[in-house]
């Protein structure tokens, strides 16, 4: 699969996710 | 028969991936085998790999004596609920969990040797509707469990005496958890599939909630066995116990599906296909083999990465073959009849 199809990729998104997902 | 029917599905025949038989474990007394896995085991400061059976009333622990021989070490009796399955807890020792009830989980125990008593003993954990539940790696267990308002999804860590040490509250999503899946290699993530066919993503360490995923509508009532994290994708490995058969593609067992949790697109990156004619049941997955019981009582392998069916192991003479689990750490396959018989393979 390429990232056209799945939107830009980011490595840390765990961290990521955790930082803007409500507490 | 069945062997002949299945033959063609494995185009290099069998391989060195195949199955290689290395013991058997038979129990008499056991009036109907509903679950198989295996546990660490200390014992004397000497650690080894034991063999847990569950009928609906008692699991047993089975110890190696010697080459292809196993002896019962001790028979936990659990007459009030049935017994429905065992839950493996990855690199646990002496510990078993085990979740109890009818049609749905009503509670969830653990079976231990305790040494301050001297004896073996079993310790409740949990009860309530349960939906769901996990081991996880370091002795936590995650459970989905619902009333009529409200769904509660917790994790418990676990002490070696048969106790909750500490809990943790994971926000639930709307819809009701089928299914939960450890993320390989990343302790904090858990994901789970849910009744109207997402994927969700855990922070176990906060609770939060980070991503709910369409899986899309071609397979409904999908159910994550496992998932890995790479690349900024999770991978996740999903079965489909309620999928057709369709002339295309023939019945899934397990599809892999990439996630971007970034954008909560995906794309299918492997089919796995169930013989042609039989249908699926219950499946189980270790690292990246799949392993299934089909109705036609054989059990079937799959290396989920190449996306094609390993080994067979047909009926036989013998009977059908009811379970079909990975034993821990990679110690090969258990395929269980309803007789209490278990073949334990080398993969």
């Amino acid at each position: 699969c390429s990232e056209s199809d799945l939107g830009p990729i980011s490595l840390n998104w765990f961290e990521e996710l955790s930082a803007e997902a409500p507490p | 028969d069945v062997a002949e029917q299945l033959t063609p599905v494995l185009p290099d025949g069998p391989g060195e991936e195949s199955l290689q038989f290395v013991s058997e474990l038979k129990d008499s007394s056991c009036s109907g085998a509903v679950d198989v896995s295996t546990v660490w085991w200390a014992a004397a400061g000497h650690r080894e790999l034991r063999v847990v059976t569950a009928s609906e009333s008692a699991v047993s622990l089975w110890q190696p004596l010697a080459p292809d021989c196993w002896g019962k070490v001790y028979t936990w009796h659990l007459r009030e609920i049935p017994v429905i399955q065992i839950v493996p807890l990855p690199d646990t020792c002496n510990l078993v969990c085990v979740a109890l009830g009818e049609l749905e989980i009503g509670e969830i125990r653990l079976l231990l040797y305790s040494s301050e008593t001297d004896s073996f003993e079993h310790s409740l954990v949990k009860t309530g509707n349960i939906k769901a539940v996990v081991g996880l790696k370091d002795q936590r267990l995650v459970s989905s469990s619902r009333t009529m308002q409200e769904q509660q999804v917790e994790m418990v860590s676990l002490s070696e005496t048969g106790g909750s040490k500490d809990k943790q509250t994971l926000m639930p999503p709307e819809e009701t958890v089928t299914a939960f899946a450890e993320v390989e290699g990343m302790r904090e993530a858990l994901v789970g599939t849910t009744a109207g066919n997402s994927v969700v993503v855990w922070n176990l360490k906060t609770g939060q909630l980070l991503r709910k995923m369409h899986i899309g509508y071609s397979y409904p009532a999908s159910i994550c066995h496992r998932a890995y994290s790479d690349s900024g994708l999770l991978f996740v490995v999903l079965s489909h116990p309620h999928a057709k058969e369709s002339e295309s593609c023939g019945s899934p067992a397990f599809r892999v599906v990439a996630f971007n949790p970034r954008t909560g697109r995906s794309a299918g990156v492997m089919f796995c296909c169930l013989p042609p004619g039989p249908a699926g049941r219950r499946g189980d997955v270790w690292d990246t083999a799949g392993a299934a019981v089909l109705t036609s009582g054989a059990v079937a392998v799959w290396d989920l990465l190449r996306g094609r069916c390993t080994a067979v192991l047909p009926a036989g003479p013998a009977g059908r073959w009811a379970l079909a689990r990975w034993a821990s750490g990679g110690a090969g396959l258990l395929a269980g009849r309803c007789n209490g018989t278990v073949h334990l393979y080398r993969y």
